[in-house]
């Protein structure tokens, strides 16, 4: 475990208190995708079936457990506890464009071709894109709560500090995994636009607003 | 040369 996993790790940690704190205290899932939040669940759920038969250590399971429980949550929140501040009309992505090419590429892309590791392989190539319903949302409606983009920024720093930990790696530990580094490049690629405006505008005391 | 991680990252 070096520093910029772990800063990594505590980002995305930070990201969902941030999100959970959103809904609790605005008491609604307004300016948020279900079906962002709804992948989220399901690259959890495929990577983290190993809790059940690959034990790494007990920092790795209490987080795997935490993100598995709170997404599952953040789920139930948004459609149940505040159903009624969820505007399904405007988180129109279509997230079949998403599975259909990470299914294909974790048959082609993986480092064994078992059940697991394919299903290892998907959740990676899904996290890298599981971000684009809420950014197109984002896009869509142009403006979102400052604490909306603090959590967006929580987990795009998530991503981008585990960068220069595979970098750490492969330097110091001589360990390379080409699939999540990939992904992972793709992954914070996508963040570049949001931080441009996160920067620029939210850290300056603006509102986040997208030109139009 | 650089080995393949084992899945030991979140």
């Amino acid at each position: 475990m070096n520093l910029f996993r772990l800063f990594g790790d505590m980002s995305h940690l930070a990201s969902i208190l941030l999100l959970l704190y959103k809904i609790q205290t605005t008491r609604s899932v307004r300016g948020l995708s279900f079906k962002t939040q709804a992948l989220y669940v399901t690259v959890f759920v495929t990577r983290y079936l190993d809790l059940f038969y690959d034990y790494v250590s007990l920092y790795n399971s209490v987080m795997k457990t935490f993100f598995i429980t709170s997404s599952c949550y953040v789920l139930y929140l948004m459609k149940k506890k505040y159903r009624p501040t969820n505007d399904p009309s405007i988180d129109t992505f279509r997230v079949e464009y998403l599975l259909g090419p990470c299914v294909l590429l974790s048959l082609i892309f993986n480092y064994r071709f078992t059940f697991a590791e394919i299903l290892w392989s998907f959740s990676i190539f899904l996290e890298s894109v599981a971000i684009l319903p809420q950014l197109f949302m984002l896009q869509r409606t142009g403006e979102a709560e400052a604490i909306t983009t603090h959590y967006l920024a929580a987990l795009g720093a998530y991503r981008a500090l585990y960068i220069p930990n595979w970098i750490y790696r492969y330097w110091m530990e001589d360990q390379v995994d080409p699939i999540a580094v990939t992904a992972g490049i793709v992954q914070t690629a996508l963040y570049v636009d949001f931080f441009y405006v996160y920067f620029t505008k939210v850290l300056q005391g603006q509102r986040f607003e997208l030109p139009a | 040369d650089p080995v393949e991680t084992k899945h030991d990252e979140l």
